[in-house]
């Protein structure tokens, strides 16, 4: 990959690919999905269904913006709602065979991009760090 | 700067300047922190001090993680502990007069770097959506 054009490069070439994603299932009570978020350390990770396929994404924020009530956060609450209750559901998604530039494009205004196959299952993320890196080699040849 | 080669451009072009960057102090309560956070909506924010130097970066998840007891989420711990207990120290920093490049380098491995002049004032922070965007304009020339 290294010596290859951006312009020959894939999504597939540079992506992480699923088996290596921390995610979390739409069934899950919010209380584990913190805990995957906080012992993971990221941000926000895909949410995906009992077949593998990719139906939104989850993150601190919307958990933690969830269970802020008016005086206090309501930790309580962390038990008694559940993933696809909160998920963001609108979930940007490429394809293992698009081009480097769609990722770079999608990159701009998302940390991560899922990526998925046409019948939604999941593939992997395309992450700001995977396309810095390669722009980064590019520059140096 | 949509015209100037990328060569050219220096950290301060492209930097968000500090009137615009959410922040902390270092003797604000948890609590206080993580309401900033959330309602900022970012993972993590500078950390300055009352003179407005710059002293580190706070984040989400370093918050929960420090709440995190073994049974539960300790809450009461946010109005226990103070910013600069568990901010992280380590700041990699920029200064305006810097090189695009530099700041490509800087963000493969953190989602923003901040900018300070030498004696330590903070000047603002350089993210990776404006290193991301600057690039792709850069592709379409
Ligand atoms: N354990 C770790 N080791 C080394 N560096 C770490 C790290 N955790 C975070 N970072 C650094 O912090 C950046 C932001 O992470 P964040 O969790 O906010 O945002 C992450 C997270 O939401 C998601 N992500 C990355 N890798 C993931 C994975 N293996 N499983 C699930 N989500 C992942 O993609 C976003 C962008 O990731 P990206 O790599 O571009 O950028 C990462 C990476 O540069
Ligand atoms: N209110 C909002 N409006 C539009 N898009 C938003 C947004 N909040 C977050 N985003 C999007 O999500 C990305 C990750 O935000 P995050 O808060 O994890 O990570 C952010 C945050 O930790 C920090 N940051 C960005 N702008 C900031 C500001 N004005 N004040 C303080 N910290 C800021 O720099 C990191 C990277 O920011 P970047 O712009 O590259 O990347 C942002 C941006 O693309």
């Amino acid at each position: 990959i290294q010596d290859k054009q951006l312009t020959d490069i894939t999504v597939e070439d540079i992506m992480i690919s699923s088996e290596k994603v921390a995610h979390v299932q739409l069934n899950n009570p919010l209380e584990h999905a913190l805990l995957v978020l906080v012992k993971s350390g990221y941000s926000a990770v895909p949410v995906l269904d009992t077949s593998y396929k990719l139906v939104g994404t989850i993150g601190k924020t919307m958990i933690l913006n969830e269970i802020l009530g008016i005086e206090r956060f309501e930790i309580e609450k962390l038990s008694e709602k559940r993933v696809y209750e909160i998920m963001d559901k609108e979930v940007p998604r490429l394809s293992k065979e698009d081009q480097f530039m769609d990722g770079l494009k999608m990159t701009i205004n998302y940390p991560f991009v899922c990526v998925a196959d046409e019948k939604g299952y999941f593939d992997g993320i395309l992450t700001r760090r995977a396309i810095l890196k390669q722009i980064n080699r590019d520059y140096y040849q």
